[in-house]
């Protein structure tokens, strides 16, 4: 039996604010389309609404606390030498693995062990621009260069305080989609995925955007596309009523940032401008994966491909006062889910689930449907069955 | 078919991790951050009176969520003792309060119970 290809599409910080999703505003024509040939999870879970625990749960099906990773600053592969992440586990069972972007937390990419092979590296891609890591304009890069160099200044290059001395929250630059890095990956992905078509290997490639992540960068055409948008802001000020006082926070990711304020209120107007930014960089990440789509189609392998599409956690958007990640409420802990497979029957295709899924469970039902074993430190429930019977 | 009830999340206290591990860093409070810092505290000591504990707000504490088709329970206790009591409640009806608006825990001590 031949194996399926799998592309694990990751998605930074996107709250399930798509089309596919029931939202009027988010421009997502193509992850609308992959939802209208997959099957859509309204229920789905992360376990800690914050990058590196979230992201090490999914890629060893192991709960936070049971690797010990509960915060961005420990290595899961320190503390469990021995565990077997989805890629190194599919590696056993013949397949190629590789990644583009950002599917573990930076600095944490487990490169021994879980891949098989380095993204694609070759001739075309020297003719693409240098791989930029943030701002395209030059004012922004002068903003960001001098507010860092005063954190390290004052703190150190080592101090636990990477989060400060940032730049602006948003830029939108006429510039090309691979201008910014997540355009630049999925080149990268693309003529890595060809690459790998050529071989008698089935490939797991991942591909991760660093969007919509702050800050809010990309190409002026996508902040365009919200021009006469009608953006509302969310009604909901404040925490719940008797709330924890302890699960609420001040914003600290947004207030970094070098054109918001420290402290008091995010003004309407500039509220505005942070939902279009997050929108807009939502809609360059949908362009990417249309290209992706397409290129899988143009090369005769998306019938022989599982594609899950998932994000680490939510984002509040000012919803409960806050702008950031980093709560245990709905809207930190909900993510989109959308996954397709080759056989799924045609009355699933486009359907969605209501059944609670976890992010954990990726692991084991990838394993099941490439027909591969479930490693016993697996804590998460295959969801396969809900592929066949969404209800 | 029979599916998972619940999903589980969580999150520790105060909601700085994506910069400061365990100890939270003590230069923290020097940052711009200091005064942001000190009011979430400030909330917590207020909400918190007597069960107030610096060391346990800032490095123990953490909120283990559960998510059932019908509610969002979270509880909050000191993560490294399993036999510790919880010291907070918040449930949530997603059927009657979507957007988590108003925590329903205190009204409803044999649901919380059932749940815990």
């Amino acid at each position: 039996i031949e194996k399926p290809n799998i592309l694990f599409i990751a998605i930074d910080d996107l709250r399930p604010e798509l089309g596919a999703y029931g939202s009027e505003v988010a421009i997502t024509p193509n992850m609308d389309a992959l939802a209208a040939e997959g099957l859509l999870f309204n229920n789905a879970y992360c376990q800690e609404a914050i990058c590196s625990p979230s992201r090490a749960s999914v890629m060893t099906g192991a709960r936070p606390e049971t690797i010990n990773v509960i915060e961005n600053f420990s290595y899961f592969r320190d503390l469990n030498p021995d565990i077997v992440t989805l890629p190194q586990h599919l590696q056993t069972a013949g397949y190629e693995t590789v990644y583009a972007g950002k599917i573990f937390h930076p600095g944490y990419t487990d490169e021994e062990l879980s891949w098989s092979r380095k993204a694609y590296s070759g001739p075309k891609v020297e003719e693409m621009p240098e791989r930029v890591r943030g701002y395209v304009l030059a004012e922004n890069q002068e903003i960001f260069r001098k507010n860092r160099a005063e954190v390290i200044a004052k703190y150190g290059e080592n101090a636990p305080r990477n989060g400060l001395g940032k730049g602006p929250a948003y830029e939108f630059a006429d510039a090309p989609d691979n201008s910014y890095e997540d355009g630049h990956n999925t080149e990268l992905a693309i003529e890595t995925m060809k690459e790998m078509a050529q071989n008698d290997k089935p490939f797991f490639l991942g591909l991760g955007f660093l969007k919509p992540h702050l800050e809010w960068i990309a190409p002026k055409k996508y902040w365009d596309m919200y021009e006469d948008v009608d953006l509302q802001l969310t009604d909901q000020h404040e925490g719940p009523v008797n709330g924890a006082a302890m699960g609420l926070h001040a914003s600290f990711e947004l207030r970094a940032r070098a054109d918001i304020p420290n402290y008091g209120d995010i003004e309407e107007e500039q509220a505005k401008n942070l939902k279009r930014a997050y929108l807009a960089t939502v809609s360059y990440v949908d362009a990417q994966i249309g290209k992706m789509l397409k290129a899988l189609e143009e090369e005769g392998l998306r019938d022989n491909t599982i594609i899950m599409l998932w994000s680490d956690h939510g984002w509040h958007l000012g919803d409960m006062g806050i702008w950031g990640k980093a709560t245990n409420y709905e809207i930190a802990t909900r993510v989109p889910l959308i996954v397709s497979t080759p056989n799924m029957p045609d009355a699933v295709r486009g359907s969605k689930t209501n059944a609670l899924v976890e992010l954990v469970d990726m692991y084991p039902t990838l394993c099941e449907l490439a027909g591969v074993s479930i490693p016993e430190s697996v804590e998460g429930q295959s969801f396969k069955p809900l592929l066949t019977n969404p209800n | 078919m029979e599916w998972k009830t619940a999903a589980f999340t969580q999150f520790p206290s105060p909601a700085l991790r994506e910069w400061a591990a365990n100890p939270l860093s003590k230069g923290m409070r020097e940052t711009s951050f200091g005064p942001l810092l000190e009011e979430v505290e400030d909330r917590i000591k207020k909400q918190q009176g007597d069960k107030w504990n610096r060391d346990l707000f800032e490095n123990r504490l953490m909120g283990y969520s559960m998510r059932t088709s019908q509610y969002r329970f979270t509880v909050w206790k000191d993560y490294t003792d399993t036999k510790a009591k919880p010291i907070f409640f918040e449930l949530y009806d997603h059927q009657s309060d979507p957007k988590e608006t108003v925590n329903i825990a205190n009204d409803n001590p044999n649901l919380v119970a059932q749940l815990l």
